[in-house]
């Protein structure tokens, strides 16, 4: 059994879960900000077997997917001015970041 | 030392906190969203010494129980109409869900 | 690899999420609540490869500091009377509590 932790961004929250879903595997959402943009973006727990695993992992990779976000630094991001007035920086956000974990143990009620 | 993440359902979370905290283990709570029914529910994790893990599940298995909720397919649980007028499905909803992680370092400031 | 979760005080949140920024950290935060004093915290999430282990608990020690919080026991935090009409008990919270967790697998989309 492992869990796998996916920060992905609220864009691509919905399909990732839905295909989730389409394939039975189960998911727990969490709000969450990234502390860089602080923009709201999801975190997205799954406790899967190691069977599951890979499907998992495939089902991340085609459902989320990397955009540009152009900010003006040292502006937080709700408060950007339109992009042709500042000069802004362009910042890659990566579709997912995924940490997978070994679970020692796993119970349910 | 042990990190140990239960996902509960929200109408056992306040019992089951209270009873950790009477038995002296501290526990973090985060609002959370299942990927299936999309209800709130809620996820705890606590850092638990080897010591007290046995405790932790005990308790656990002793405040959440399993429950059922009955939906109509394709319309989100909160948009439900009354049973009589669909034809429901049964879901089980199980009480907890626990993963139960090892913690290779510890540090409290 | 490793995933850092730690849970600190909303007040020391802000300067830690700029230091870890300025470090070049990426950190993903969560709101949170404490089971004991029922008040909101903040739950960070860091990957962080071995090498930027020590710098990333190097900055949580220097970010986050302990303070007491006065309540009436059996009273939630909220409801706290003036602490001279009541006979209030010291609770300490520390600064910071942090898991270190291995990551056995890592991916970015
Ligand atoms: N200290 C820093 N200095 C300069 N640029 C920085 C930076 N931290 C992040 N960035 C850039 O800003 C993007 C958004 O980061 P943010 O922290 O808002 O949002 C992040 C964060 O919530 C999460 N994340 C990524 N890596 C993480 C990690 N190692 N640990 C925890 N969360 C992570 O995934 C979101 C997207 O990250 P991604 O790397 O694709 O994209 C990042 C990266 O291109
Ligand atoms: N391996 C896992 N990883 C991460 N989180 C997990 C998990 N197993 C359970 N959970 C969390 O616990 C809640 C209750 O799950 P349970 O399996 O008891 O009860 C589930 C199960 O009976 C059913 N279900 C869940 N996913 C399904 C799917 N893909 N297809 C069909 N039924 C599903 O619907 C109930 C509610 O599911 P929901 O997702 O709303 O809410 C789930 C989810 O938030
Ligand atoms: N092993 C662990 N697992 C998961 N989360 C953990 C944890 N240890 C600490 N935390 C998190 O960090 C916050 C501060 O904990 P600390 O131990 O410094 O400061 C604690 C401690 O001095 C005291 N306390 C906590 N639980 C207690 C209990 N069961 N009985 C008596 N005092 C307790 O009240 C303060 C605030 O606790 P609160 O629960 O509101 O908030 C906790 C909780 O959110």
């Amino acid at each position: 059994m492992k869990l796998m932790v996916v920060i992905v961004q609220d864009a691509d929250a919905a399909a990732l879960v839905k295909e989730f879903t389409q394939k039975r595997l189960t998911v727990t959402k969490l709000a969450s900000t990234g502390g860089f943009l602080r923009e709201g973006n999801t975190t997205l727990l799954l406790g899967v077997s190691e069977t599951d695993l890979e499907t998992a992992k495939q089902i991340v990779q085609d459902k989320c997917r990397s955009r540009t976000r152009f900010i003006t630094p040292g502006v937080p991001v709700a408060e950007q001015p339109e992009p042709f007035l500042a000069q802004p920086v362009e910042v890659p956000v990566g579709g997912a970041v995924a940490f997978i974990l070994n679970v020692e143990e796993f119970f349910k009620v």
